[in-house]
């Protein structure tokens, strides 16, 4: 692991008052190789690594520790600040907005396979405890058997889906939320198809379903296993339709999760949930202490 | 001044940049850098354009030989593809895309096999592949054991005289030990009753993965052995530069790419241009 990395390069150095710049030098050579094979993008490792630096240096060793615990001190703080947002309360972070007056329209979306129709049911199930009348939309009209997934999914959480064959997806998705309000559905959740953040056709597309629905939550779900394009990824979507958050999935996998420390400094937007699971109960608030602990391996 | 450039850290410094943003692993990438600067003593290479074209010629050899992106055949009988890989990275289409290549171009009769018993409308989605490629297609009740669903498809093909069955399986995280032990029964049954192992078990891949994709050629080649890679998403803007680790480290050659969502969106990997894209 990184700690122990850093212990045996700190070893022979024991008994110092003072970090040098030299010894941060080889502390922080550790530390970006750790989060490059965590898949954090290398410009953000860049960044990261020089705040580290700006903070070590000149800093006393604390009582008790040795230089090698004293650098990943700095490290796990900058980047639970980093993850966190410095939020007053970080379980704040990860609550949906909900609108004032109902219906709330949530909408995913992201690359393909990212975890979309499976977060959609989860998403269902999780209001429904918390005493919500969602329903699903099927948005992806183009995908083979996607619509037929997403009411499978419906029927599992026990959820109405809004589908029409042969539809547009902007117009189901408008009709969805008129549909909601004349049913007193309190939750619209949008699952829209897969994309490329390059293909322009299909982020119009995207644009088309947030005008014409006004949601109050766009959500980037994206792979835990993304490695270097997520900051790409999350960009070209932030740019395309301002995104509220990010749901990271497949976290149940031992992908060190890298991408989460990407997309939220370059974007700035919180990480709200963790898919844990393939089932519709498989789905936690992000904590960024747990992330920040197994980034750091 | 050549106009070709200076080799300076500059140089390597770009090259490393390059690299990194292409997923390529950081053991990797120093691997192949050191080398480059060996070269360049050794070689006595005179600027940066020589540098360049060197560094590309190293990344192509590290991805094997032309041969090894052939998809193998049987001598006789059906052949049998089992794709296998994690959640969500292209599974299903990539065999859907296949057996509509077979069926289409290779004028082969091909069966497909609805291994995922499992997710939502698996056996569904790759039902409408098998519309589209006009070939034949097995699947059972959901829940069913995929293993049995397998027996069964082998038996059905030699009735059919089938040429080329493809197997579907289940996303599955490599890390779960019960889903891992569940592949390890499909693929003893495929050899069981092929009398051999499968012709070819292609490990899924997608091309936005970052480390985790050694990970997962780790523990699916310990699983039930991985005779290539199916790359599928570089349409997008990652560059897969994962793979050139798992060549060199693992010895898995990717033999196919996946680029878009339609049937005719596949490509034999070839690893000029792959390097081509990745450099640029
Ligand atoms: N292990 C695990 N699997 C997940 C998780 N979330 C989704 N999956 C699986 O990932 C695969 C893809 O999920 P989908 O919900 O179909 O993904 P999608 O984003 O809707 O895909 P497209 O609509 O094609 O873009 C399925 O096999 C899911 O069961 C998760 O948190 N953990
Ligand atoms: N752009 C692009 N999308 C692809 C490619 N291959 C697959 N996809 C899309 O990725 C998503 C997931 O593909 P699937 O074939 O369902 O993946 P899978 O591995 O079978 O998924 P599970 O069975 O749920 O584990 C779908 O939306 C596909 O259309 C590709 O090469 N390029
Ligand atoms: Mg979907
Ligand atoms: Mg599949």
């Amino acid at each position: 692991s990184l700690a122990e990395k850093l212990q045996a390069a700190f070893d022979k150095l024991r008994g110092n008052v003072k970090l040098t710049e030299a010894d941060i030098d080889v502390a922080l050579k550790e530390v970006r190789t750790a989060l490059l094979e965590a898949d954090v993008n290398f410009r953000v490792v860049k960044d990261f690594v020089g705040r580290v630096k700006e903070r070590a240096l000149g800093e006393s060793v604390l009582e008790g520790l040795n230089p090698g615990q004293q650098v990943i001190k700095f490290v796990y703080d900058e980047m639970l600040a980093l993850l966190s947002g410095d939020a007053e309360n970080p379980g704040q972070a990860s609550a949906l907005n909900f609108a004032p007056k109902p219906p709330t329209v949530i909408m995913l979306c992201g690359l393909q396979g990212a975890g979309k129709t499976t977060l959609a049911g989860k998403l269902a199930k999780l209001l429904t405890k918390q005493g919500k009348t969602p329903v699903l939309v099927a948005c992806d009209i183009q995908r083979p058997a996607a619509v037929k997934q997403l009411q499978i999914v419906g029927e599992q959480v026990k959820t109405p889906v809004f589908a029409v064959p042969g539809g547009d997806p902007v117009r189901i998705a408008r009709d969805a939320v008129e549909w909601a309000e004349a049913n007193k559905a309190d939750v619209v959740i949008l699952d829209t198809a897969g994309r490329l953040h390059i293909d322009g056709d299909l982020m119009t597309q995207l644009q088309g379903i947030k005008s014409a629905t006004h949601p109050h939550e766009i959500l980037l779900v994206l792979d835990a296993m993304t490695g270097q394009d997520a900051v790409t990824v999350a960009k070209e979507f932030d740019s395309a339709i301002d995104v509220t958050g990010f749901v990271l999935t497949k976290v149940d996998g031992d992908t060190r999760g890298g991408a989460a420390i990407s997309v939220r400094s370059v974007v700035g937007k919180p990480i709200k949930f963790v898919g844990v699971g393939e089932k519709m109960d498989a789905l936690e608030p992000f904590y960024p202490d747990r992330m920040a602990s197994r980034i750091l391996g | 001044v050549t106009g070709r450039g200076r080799i300076d850290d500059e140089l390597f410094e770009e090259f490393e940049a390059a690299l990194l943003a292409a997923d390529v692993s950081v053991t990797t990438t120093d691997k192949i850098l050191d080398d480059l600067r060996e070269a360049v003593r050794l070689e006595r290479l005179p600027d940066a354009k020589a540098v360049r074209e060197r560094l590309r010629q190293s990344l192509t050899e590290a991805l094997g030989e032309a041969g090894d992106t052939r998809l193998k055949v049987a001598p006789s009988g059906p052949s049998l593809y089992l794709m296998v890989g994690v959640n969500g990275v292209g599974k299903t289409t990539t065999l859907g895309k296949m057996a509509y290549r077979a069926t289409h171009t290779d004028g082969k009769k091909v069966m497909l096999v609805a291994g995922d018993t499992f997710r939502a409308a698996a056996a569904d989605q790759l039902a409408i592949w098998a519309q589209r490629a006009g070939c034949d297609f097995i699947r059972q009740q959901e829940r069913s054991d995929p293993a049995a669903v397998v027996f069964d498809a082998i038996q059905a093909a030699k009735a059919r005289d089938i040429d080329l069955i493809l197997v579907d399986t289940a996303g599955r995280l490599h890390n779960k030990a019960n889903l891992m032990e569940e592949l390890r029964k499909i693929g003893r049954v495929c050899e069981r009753e092929l009398g051999r192992k499968p012709d070819e078990v292609l490990l899924a891949l997608d091309a936005t993965t970052g480390q985790n994709a050694v990970r997962q050629a780790q523990e699916f080649i310990g699983a039930v052995g991985v005779t290539g890679i199916a790359l599928a998403k570089l349409d997008g803007t990652a560059r897969g530069g994962i793979v050139i680790t798992l060549r060199e480290e693992l010895g898995v050659p990717v033999k196919i790419v996946g680029v878009g969502e339609q049937p005719a969106d596949i490509r034999p990997f070839v690893p000029q241009v792959f390097i081509e894209a990745l450099l640029d």
